[in-house]
């Protein structure tokens, strides 16, 4: 990716990245469409052999793997080939650890050097879908990226949120998790709606999507002047910036049949002729909206969000003249359109801008907690750039043949992902004893809650995102390094919370792979596993947990704690002083949750130790 | 072969795992791989059927995925060792 690296603090040959050997010695195998082997992303120069645990294997035909790509393979709905047919596999995997590509753009916008999080992370990949992606060919990919010594998953795919002894991708995590091995899953594009995340298992790193500080301006400037800034990829030169006479076909809201969404419908519409025709967002994809544009005449397309989609706007690769504008810029178009019976309006073309202050914002389509399966889990753990990320594809949008240097312009929480799979790697490669849970706590109660104006992180509508659309904040992956103290889960800390979910002895036994006895077991509530954040339904009574945390930064220090309360609940830690004398060193706490009058709305607050080096945060999401 | 689904089997391992060994020289894999081979129905070669398993998991969970019939789920269920069988679903990409 062209920004998203320097967005995430990471510079080549200095901080973090030097520190992390840029991922070096770490192998992540990404489940996805497969790959284009040629891309120069995927070339290893500069890269070392894969470690010599590495049993993968190469199925392309020609011996196109390399010391970059050590391991490619193709399962039974995988047209005979790990070979990418769609781009989203080679996207994902240059996200993760593409290497180093200079002059990367998409129609000369968003250039500069492509490089991935970990850019000399090895990459294992799995091609598990082509127009799907079906269980049996995921599950015998897990199986066997767990034979062949993955380090590190990344999962930019899903379903539903269904118990976790129901949810394949859940069970295949378990069984990676208990070998050391960081499962990384994107958290879905179902939102800005509340429990919509897939992937929401506690072992699972679950992704949600924000935007960068980047945008690829294209301007709407309307016939009084007015200039609404929205983005586009496709920005011609050619483009004679004179006013047009727009179309709306969807201005009569009343007129259910109009054709707002500009689908092939519009080609029977002979006003969109020499015209800029405003279309909404949904239905169809926004490319297939300016194709059908293209087709019936029209000049461009001003395509508006919906109040769904709010601030969040997408750079894509139009076949015309064309921009995205915000929700509120659309109102204020089609005010503009009521106002005056000639409405008109051109393009101004402004290429790529760099300084959006409210970056990072979470994306009106990642998907939102309270988890559906474990509500007492906060979820998602982490957002990351997921929104108009620019990485390496299969083919060319621009229709060049010249070059196998293709990239492309994509959006969603499979974008997300494998920026979290690369921070994964980077850290287990300068922490190779880090636990899964031990590296996920340190990108959790590091990660950052404001965005470049210093404001709280804010949500698609430019409102303070709250907890379960952010979970612990925006990851900051240097901090990660050194996160001070994390919260540790060991394997076996999963089955009284398993049993607390009140599930059978077999159902916990189908996650284990062994009989477990509930009975026998001790139970917890969810809110008891030693996770790094906090998610608390209030009733009428007290609540008691206790956490631990280990001592991974000096070994003499004292942390305080500073407790930020969650509106009407009482929150106390006891002891309010941590001393650790040695590295490793295991401490304890209680946390007690005492509602204060009866409880009705939502509310998050937080809880950091701190010593004079480290700020360790946990988040706290309340809700009635 | 038209009412075949992939279908996701879980199943549990005998009380004495060891006991499924029928050859000295078989690796664990093959005796687990065996053993799930012992839940499908029983094909005729005669018919050129297409083969019912699809994988064997050994990591994951203990079970596989197969193309089966709902006739043949009911026959399954019947089994020494059978836990659940479910149609597979399509996952999607975000």
């Amino acid at each position: 990716t062209t920004h998203s690296p320097i967005f995430l603090g990471l510079h080549q040959n200095s901080g973090f990245w030097r520190e992390s050997n840029y991922g070096k010695g770490v192998i992540i195998g990404v489940l996805d469409t497969g790959i284009e082997p040629n891309h120069p992303s995927f070339s290893d120069e500069g890269m070392p052999p894969p470690p010599a645990k590495w049993k993968g294997k190469c199925e392309f035909n020609t011996p196109v793997c390399n010391k970059k790509l050590i391991g490619a393979r193709f399962f039974q709905d995988g047209n005979g080939s790990p070979a990418d047919e769609s781009g989203h596999g080679t996207h994902t995997a240059g996200t993760a650890a593409g290497n180093f590509v200079m002059g990367a753009n998409v129609f000369g916008n968003a250039n500069g050097t492509a490089v991935g999080v970990a850019p000399h992370a090895h990459l294992a990949i799995y091609k598990v879908c082509t127009t799907g992606c079906s269980e049996s060919d995921i599950l015998a990919a897990m199986d066997v990226a767990i034979d062949d010594g993955v380090d590190i998953l990344s999962l930019s795919l899903g379903g539903s949120s269904v118990p976790f002894h129901n949810d394949n991708i859940a069970l295949g995590a378990y069984s990676a998790m208990e070998k050391g091995i960081l499962v990384s899953c994107s958290a879905g594009n179902n939102g800005p709606f509340g429990s919509t995340l897939s992937n929401d298992a506690p072992w699972i790193l679950t992704v949600g999507a924000s935007t960068i500080d980047r945008q690829i301006r294209a301007t709407a400037v309307l016939g009084n002047k007015e200039e609404l800034d929205g983005q586009s990829l496709y920005q011609p030169k050619d483009f004679h910036p004179r006013l047009y006479p727009l179309f709306y076909p969807g201005l009569n809201q009343s007129d259910t049949d109009a054709d707002r969404y500009c689908t092939e419908a519009l080609l029977n519409i002979t006003q969109v002729k020499g015209k800029i025709v405003i279309c909404e967002v949904g239905l169809i994809p926004p490319t297939s909206k300016g194709t059908n544009v293209k087709a019936a005449g029209g000049v461009g397309m001003i395509m508006i969000n919906s109040e769904q989609e709010g601030y969040t706007t997408r750079a894509d690769a139009h076949v015309l003249p064309a921009t995205n504008i915000n929700y509120a810029d659309g109102l204020k178009l089609i005010a503009y359109l009521e106002s005056t019976s000639s409405p008109v309006a051109t393009f101004s073309f402004k290429g790529t801008i760099i300084g959006d202050s409210h970056a990072p914002a979470v994306a009106s389509f990642s998907s939102r907690g309270p988890s559906y399966s474990s509500p007492g889990i906060l979820k998602p753990d982490i957002i990351g750039p997921g929104v108009n990320i620019l990485a390496a594809y299969h083919e060319s949008v621009e229709n060049s043949t010249n070059t196998k240097a293709n990239f492309h312009v994509l959006s969603g929480t499979s974008m997300s992902c494998p920026h979290l799979s690369g921070v994964a790697a980077l850290l287990k490669s300068a922490h190779p004893d880090w636990s899964p849970a031990a590296i996920k706590s340190a990108m959790m109660t590091t990660a950052d809650l404001v965005n470049l104006a210093q404001n709280p992180i804010e949500d698609e509508k430019h409102l303070p995102a709250d907890l379960f659309t952010m979970g612990s904040g925006h990851v900051n992956p240097a901090r990660a390094n050194n996160p001070g103290l994390i919260y540790d889960i060991e394997p076996k800390d999963y089955i009284p919370y398993l049993c607390g979910l009140n599930y059978s002895d077999r159902e916990v036994g189908r996650i284990l792979q062994r009989k477990a006895n509930c009975k026998a077991e001790s139970r917890i509530s969810e809110t008891q596993l030693n996770y790094p954040s906090f998610s608390i339904v209030v009733g009428s009574t007290i609540q008691k947990y206790t956490r631990t945390v280990t001592n991974v930064g000096d070994a003499n220090s004292i942390y305080r704690v500073k407790i930020d309360q969650p509106g009407g609940v009482n929150v106390t830690v006891k002891p309010r002083i941590l001393s650790f004398s040695k590295v490793n060193q295991k401490l304890s706490y209680d946390i007690t949750f005492t509602p204060l009058s009866p409880y009705e709305t939502p509310s998050d607050g937080s809880l950091t130790w701190t010593s004079a080096k480290y700020s360790v945060r946990s988040p706290i999401a309340a809700q009635p | 072969s038209a009412n075949l689904e992939t279908y996701i089997v879980h199943v549990e391992l005998p009380e004495s795992y060891t006991q499924l060994s029928t050859s000295s020289i078989s690796s664990p894999n093959e005796d687990l791989d065996s053993w799930y081979n012992s839940f499908l129905p029983t094909t005729i070669a005669s018919t050129n059927e297409a083969p019912r398993m699809v994988y064997c998991y050994h990591n994951v969970f203990k079970g596989f995925s197969a193309k089966l019939s709902a006739e043949d789920v009911k026959v399954m269920e019947k089994k020494p060792g059978f836990l659940s069988a479910r149609p597979q679903r399509m996952l999607s990409l975000h």
